[in-house]
């Protein structure tokens, strides 16, 4: 892409600016990042293309948790599962993003590890969620402990969390309803649902992963806001990178929340989850 | 607000005969971030920039708008204009039923937006028969035939070793014995680079003859817009759009990328997740929510 320009102009800064706004990294992470570098080209007197997208690569895995010194060569597992208790993943995000098959994903990622996983399904309100996470249930030979549409999903919740004590699972991944951030109501129905797993087990739930998907633009944003505000995020899983988008909009809320994108759907099977990376990820978005 | 932004930008220019170059240029800068922001796609940004300031250069100042005022009034006219025009109703066939196959991305709201759709028709006095193919979403089938139990209107499947060609044509066959005057085929969500799943749509569509192919997209899509909508619209072929989930706080810039690139006209948007949660598209509405 940078052959074209070998050496840094305006036409560069122009190319290198609208990569990075056509990757959703949005205007605000964009400016911040266009100006950083600008002070380091004048700072390290750069001339030439190929050093300036060094420095690019460099500011963006920084900005993505890692800093140039500390990217691992290979990925490293990032999630927080523990031996000797029950851990707690809670699945959110809002509507269609990829939550349930995520949730599917994970179970099999933990399940080929030797862990023991039950469901909980905690979308009592979309036309056949719960049958849809009982087909993941059965392929994957995991419980899913559910009850009829229309139910409380605290209870739901509540029921999982005492079935996962009873046959001794490591792992309760909860799968709950998309939901828009701005819906007051079913934020706090969310809220409750976290306060049956903080009351229930110790420092549950471990993680928070909000689900994302991947062609989501500068609406990403609020939704790591609110969901971060509700539930303390602490990961975030980009779905849905197999298509065309570049999901950059987790380089606009790693910079403003710093909340760890942990995992990149890439396809519709349970195969179809990978640990995220930043430099697969940053040479994806600079093609 | 963007009548704000761009007022601060051209407050100096009280009492100055006309618009120049410059002055339009500098309102023009804020216009684009608005869009950006609002995830109108970086290309038809551009395009659109372009088109207003043809139209805002050399305007006389009125007395009764400011500077700031006059841009945004083009700015606004501008996008109406290019979202609205059309014919937004849908095409019905010469003879019943008329078809009308639900395409797009995985997660956008096809099923949800299918059964909207069809209740929608209903209450028009229409009698609706759904086709369930997607035979991939696990409970994909059920999902459809949940809907279809709540409304009353039919569920036409064929399991999921079926094809979905077969699965069409079955519903075809069974909307003509039956009497019904309108098909709703509800199709899996599919990648505009997934080859073989581009294919079968395009062969179901060959087939069916649909009156209307409706390309659903969620508001809250980015950049990426505009090559799912020129991939689905050189592939497959649109006849309207339905943007899905406006009931959140997503600016929706999305619907300029889709008009621009594939001209075909947004019909319908979803505001909700109830089957009741469906309404014309109102195109100055959404230029003010784009708009910021
Ligand atoms: N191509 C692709 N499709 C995906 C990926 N993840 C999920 N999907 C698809 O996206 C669609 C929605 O997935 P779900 O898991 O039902 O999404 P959800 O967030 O649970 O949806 P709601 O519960 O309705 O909010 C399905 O068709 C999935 O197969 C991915 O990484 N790549
Ligand atoms: N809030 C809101 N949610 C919506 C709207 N339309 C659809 N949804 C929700 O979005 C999610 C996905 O909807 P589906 O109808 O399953 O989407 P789909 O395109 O059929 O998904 P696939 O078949 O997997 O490709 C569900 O949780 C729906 O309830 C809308 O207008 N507003
Ligand atoms: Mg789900
Ligand atoms: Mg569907």
């Amino acid at each position: 892409l940078f052959k074209m320009h070998g050496k840094v102009d305006e036409a560069l800064w122009e190319e290198l600016e609208d990569i990075l706004i056509t990757s959703d990294v949005g205007t605000a992470a964009t400016e911040k990042i266009i100006d950083q570098l600008r002070e380091i080209v004048k700072e390290k007197k750069l001339t030439t293309a190929e050093p300036l997208l060094e420095e690019m690569r460099t500011i963006l895995g920084a900005v993505l948790n890692y800093d140039g010194a500390d990217v691992p060569e290979e990925p490293v597992d990032p999630l927080n599962v523990e031996p000797g208790r029950l851990n707690v993943i809670l699945m959110v995000g809002v509507n269609g993003t990829g939550k349930t098959t995520s949730t599917a994903k994970l179970t099999h990622r933990l399940k080929s590890k030797g862990h023991k996983v039950i469901l909980a399904a905690a979308d009592t309100f979309r036309a056949a969620a719960i049958d849809q996470l009982l087909v993941w249930g059965t392929r994957l030979g995991v419980d899913v402990i559910h009850q009829n549409e229309g139910s409380d999903p605290a209870a739901v919740v509540f029921d999982a969390v005492n079935a996962a004590k009873a046959r001794k699972a490591d792992v309760l991944i909860v799968d709950t309803a998309g939901r828009l951030h701005s819906k007051v109501n079913l934020m706090e129905e969310l809220r409750k649902i976290r306060r049956v797993l903080t009351r229930e087990i110790p420092d549950a739930p471990h993680e928070t992963l909000l689900v994302l998907d991947a062609t989501t633009g500068q609406n990403a944003v609020n939704q790591a806001r609110t969901f971060n505000e509700v539930a303390n995020l602490t990961g975030l899983v980009l779905a849905k990178l197999d298509g065309t988008a570049k999901g950059g909009i987790v380089v606009a809320i790693s910079q403003e929340f710093q909340i760890p994108v942990k995992y990149i759907g890439l396809g519709e099977k349970i195969e179809d989850l990978q640990v995220f990376h930043p430099k697969p990820f940053l040479s994806a978005l600079f093609g | 607000s963007l009548t704000e932004r761009i007022q601060g930008v051209l407050n100096k220019l009280r009492g100055r005969g006309k618009l120049t170059e410059a002055d339009v240029n500098d309102a023009l800068r804020e216009v684009r971030r608005a869009l950006l922001e609002a995830d109108v796609s970086l290309a038809v940004v551009k395009e659109f920039i372009n088109q207003v300031k043809t139209r805002a250069i050399g305007e006389e100042l009125w007395k009764s708008l400011t500077p700031g005022q006059l841009v945004v009034k083009h700015v606004r006219d501008c996008l109406v204009e290019l979202m609205g025009g059309t014919q937004a109703d849908l095409e019905l066939a010469d003879s019943p039923p008329t078809v009308i196959l639900m395409v797009g991305l995985h997660g956008a709201g096809k099923t949800t937006s299918t059964g909207k759709l069809a209740l929608f028709m209903k209450n028009r006095g229409f009698k609706p028969l759904l086709a369930a193919t997607d035979i991939y979403r696990p409970a994909a089938i059920k999902q459809l035939e949940v809907l279809g139990n709540q409304l009353g209107i039919p569920v036409y499947q064929l399991g999921e070793n079926a094809s979905p060609l077969n699965i069409c044509r079955g519903a075809y066959k069974q909307a003509k014995e039956n009497g019904n005057d309108v098909l709703l085929i509800d199709t899996a969500g599919r990648l505009h680079v997934e080859k073989e799943l581009m294919d079968e749509l395009k062969i179901a569509k060959e087939e069916m003859k649909p009156q209307e192919v409706l390309l659903v997209v969620d508001a809250m899509t980015g950049q990426d817009a505009v090559n799912i909508a020129s991939q689905f619209s050189e592939q497959i072929g649109i006849t309207g759009v339905v943007m899905t989930k406006l009931d959140g706080d997503a600016r929706g810039g999305a619907a300029l990328s889709v008009r621009q690139v594939t001209g075909a006209p947004i019909k319908y948007i979803g505001i909700g997740e109830k089957s009741s949660a469906l309404e014309p598209f109102h195109p100055d509405r959404m230029a003010s929510r784009i708009l910021g």
